[in-house]
């Protein structure tokens, strides 16, 4: 594992920490997408089914885990703690999931390196990752206030894809077996999701809506 | 396979 990888897998568990961080110390989870945190927690799912029948190394498997048991601490947080579930901005976050999860789904059925249950839902995984973060933009939009955990979530998120396109470039020249296209497609929108978010998060800032917390 | 390179990542 190279310090790109290592970089990357540290800063995004370095934003949902953050994340709960945010809801644990304020008791609220204003301004975050639940619809964002369910796809999160879809994508760990699918993609961690191999869990199950594959191991790679211990820091592989404990990252998972923690990866899992984070998102649904999170959803947990939002839905049923009785303050943070009152300040979460049901109105306002509306988006749809199937209008993300169907196109992926079907993406991943028809662009794939094999035609199985698996492989299938680990590709679709991938699909849904590099999208997942809209929810939580069109939020932004739309209520155009972001605080300094959630800015700092964001930005952390943006990293590690950043730090991961990294990693494979730094991969593609060191091991010439390791070419994954349909990874490096998704990465490589995802992270342009992330460039738009944060020309919303500066704009914001720049207006000075709400940035400091008290 | 295939499949399997690159499956060392998150």
């Amino acid at each position: 594992m190279n310090l790109f990888r290592l970089a990357g897998d540290m800063s995004h568990l370095f934003s949902i920490v953050l994340i709960l961080l945010k809801i644990y110390t304020s008791k609220s989870c204003a301004g975050l997408s639940m619809k964002t945190q369910e796809l999160y927690t879809l994508v760990f799912v699918t993609r961690y089914l191999d869990l199950f029948y594959s191991y790679v190394s211990l820091y592989n498997t404990v990252m998972k885990l923690i990866f899992l048991a984070s998102s649904f601490g999170i959803l947990w947080y939002m839905r049923y703690h009785k303050q943070v579930k009152q300040t979460y901005d049901r109105e306002q976050d509306t988006f749809r999931h199937y209008i993300l999860v169907v196109p992926c789904a079907v993406l991943a059925l028809i662009v794939n390196n094999e035609l199985s249950v698996t492989e299938v839902l680990w590709t679709f995984s991938i699909y849904l990752e590099a999208v997942a973060i809209l929810p939580q933009l069109v939020l932004l939009q739309r209520t155009k206030n972001v605080d300094n955990l959630t800015g700092q979530y964001i930005f952390f998120l943006g990293a590690y894809r950043a730090l991961y396109i990294l990693n494979w470039i730094y991969r593609y020249w060191t091991e010439p077996k390791y070419r994954q296209y349909l990874v490096w497609a998704a990465g490589l929108v995802q992270t342009g999701l992330y460039a738009d978010f944060f020309y919303y998060y500066l704009k914001s800032w720049q207006a000075g809506e709400k940035l400091r917390l008290p | 396979s295939p499949s399997s390179e690159g499956k060392d990542e998150l």
